[in-house]
């Protein structure tokens, strides 16, 4: 409505949620291969060690 | 990370760079990615952890390109970057909201929708590290970060407040949290957009005042949205981004995080080099996360953020500061998604007992290498610094000040000894009212 009243087309589809997240990451040069990182339980040899491991794992890197 | 040393050997303990996975105990099936960096000058440095913005944006784009140890060179090697924050401090850089980075879940429904989740997750993961790290959980503790985390921070440092008050698992000994170029009030930060284009002439008087008639509209819609709205706070988003896009319509192609450049096309920085290097399998290998994928920026963590992006952060800070945690609020002078007047408006307009010495604060000269390096404005636990020649990325744009600025700030030395009072109190309102 308030386009409308202010006869103003930023409600344009570029100004939409996704577009701007979308325009974000193109505004870094970033091209993520997901839009995120859920893992499908299945086919993950991570998920299938999931339950033994305590509630933290850290290694040391150099 | 390539040419890592085998595992488990003591060498590379003495190296102090760590990094692990955290199961979030509130959750169905999510892991969170840290990196821990320990303090390459004093051992017992405070902890600094870091949140990187976006929303949905991995920690890794701070790490590399902003304050971490190591900056990417072009054949993909690593160089120690001088002004790293871990010089001044233990660093852990956190991949949150999860979905983001090498951070996962397998139930898309642990994807978080406001601080609460957000703050919960750091706050569980803080025990866990401290649990950890038993030797770091009695030194100082800091929050920082930039941006979108600007809501991040200050719910975190709420939540990290309320545990030690409760006696909840291990006392963090909180001292500070800092938020660069951030969104925290939306109320104030968004009205700012047009008065902030005006004076560094990006758009004109007539474009100003017609952007003004959407500001009732958009305080309105922010009111509605409040502290726990939902689809009043999706709505108050549309309507407010309008005065944004409206300033970027006029605005001939400026980099609106950084005003003095223009963005080639549609890229204003060129981050690339971090996912080719994170996606390098020795790298990965290095850092244990295995076939995990690296999502530099999530849309889908973005999204998720929607309702939670017009909420007002700013009202639980006046407790923090009441309770003695310092809050320091920077903002680069040339960005102005996160412009340094909005910041400044909202920090002046809140409601605590320090508010009008605050106000009266004389303003003072923030000098690195007796050159002045910003402006600064405090009063007790609070301060503000307005940091010259840097845009929406302080500590990109202005390295050393940055690891400066940390440095006094944790020593409650930010006025330094060769500080020059040069500014009256009229000039100390500058600040806020010269528009």
């Amino acid at each position: 409505s308030s386009s409308t009243l202010l006869n103003d087309r930023s409600f344009e589809i570029s100004n939409l949620p996704l577009s701007r997240a979308e325009k974000l990451i193109r505004e870094l040069n970033l091209f993520p291969k997901l839009d995120v990182n859920v893992i499908d339980v299945t086919d993950s040899t991570l998920a299938s060690a999931e339950e033994e491991v305590p509630s933290i794992v850290e290694r040391s890197f150099r | 990370f390539p040419n890592i040393i085998s595992d488990g050997g003591a060498t590379v303990e003495d190296l102090g760079h760590h990094a692990g996975y955290f199961k979030l105990p509130k959750s169905q099936g999510a892991r969170m990615f840290y990196f821990f960096f320990e303090s390459r000058k004093k051992k017992d440095a405070p902890v600094v952890i870091w949140l990187t913005g976006g929303p949905g944006c991995s920690s890794e784009l701070a790490m590399f390109y902003e304050n971490g140890p190591f900056k990417i060179d072009k054949n993909m090697s690593l160089a120690w970057n001088e002004y790293g924050w871990d010089q001044a401090s233990n660093l852990l850089y956190v991949d949150q909201p999860v979905g983001t980075g090498f951070s996962y879940t397998t139930d898309k429904s642990d994807i978080r929708h406001d601080e609460t989740g957000v703050s919960d997750d750091l706050y569980d993961f803080l025990q866990a590290f401290f649990a950890e790290h038993p030797e770091l959980a009695n030194k100082d503790f800091y929050i920082t970060g930039e941006s979108y985390a600007g809501h991040y921070i200050p719910a975190f440092a709420a939540r990290v407040h309320k545990g030690n008050r409760a006696n909840e698992g291990v006392h963090v000994n909180l001292k500070g949290f800092a938020i660069g170029n951030g969104l925290t009030d939306p109320a104030i930060q968004y009205p700012a957009y047009p008065d902030y284009a005006l004076e560094m002439g990006l758009i004109t008087q007539a474009e100003h005042d017609r952007l003004e008639k959407i500001v009732p509209l958009c305080e309105l819609s922010i009111k509605l949205c409040g502290t726990d709205g939902t689809t009043s706070c999706l709505a108050s988003y549309l309507v407010c981004n309008t005065l944004f896009t409206g300033v970027m319509k006029h605005a001939g192609g400026v980099n609106h995080y950084d005003i003095r450049k223009k963005c080639e096309g549609s890229l204003c920085y060129d981050f690339s080099n971090m996912e080719k290097f994170l996606n390098l399998q020795s790298v990965r290998k290095s850092l244990g996360v295995g076939d995990i994928e690296f999502v530099s920026c999530s849309t889908s963590v973005y999204q998720a953020m929607l309702q939670d992006w017009m909420r007002n952060l700013e009202v639980g800070i006046p407790t923090l500061l009441e309770d003695g945690i310092n809050l320091l609020v920077y903002a680069g002078e040339y960005d102005l998604i996160c412009n340094w007047l909005g910041n400044s408006r909202w920090v002046n307009a809140m409601e605590w007992s320090g508010k009008e010495n605050f106000k009266a604060s004389k303003e003072v000269p923030f000098v690195v290498d007796g050159k002045e390096a910003g402006k600064l404005k405090s009063y007790g636990q609070l301060s503000f610094l307005k940091v010259h020649d840097a845009g929406h990325m302080v500590p990109m744009d202005q390295p050393k000040a940055a690891l400066e600025m940390l440095k006094g700030w944790m020593e409650n030395s930010l006025t330094g000894v060769d500080a020059v009072t040069t500014s009256t109190t009229t000039e100390g309102e500058d600040l806020v009212a010269q528009m």
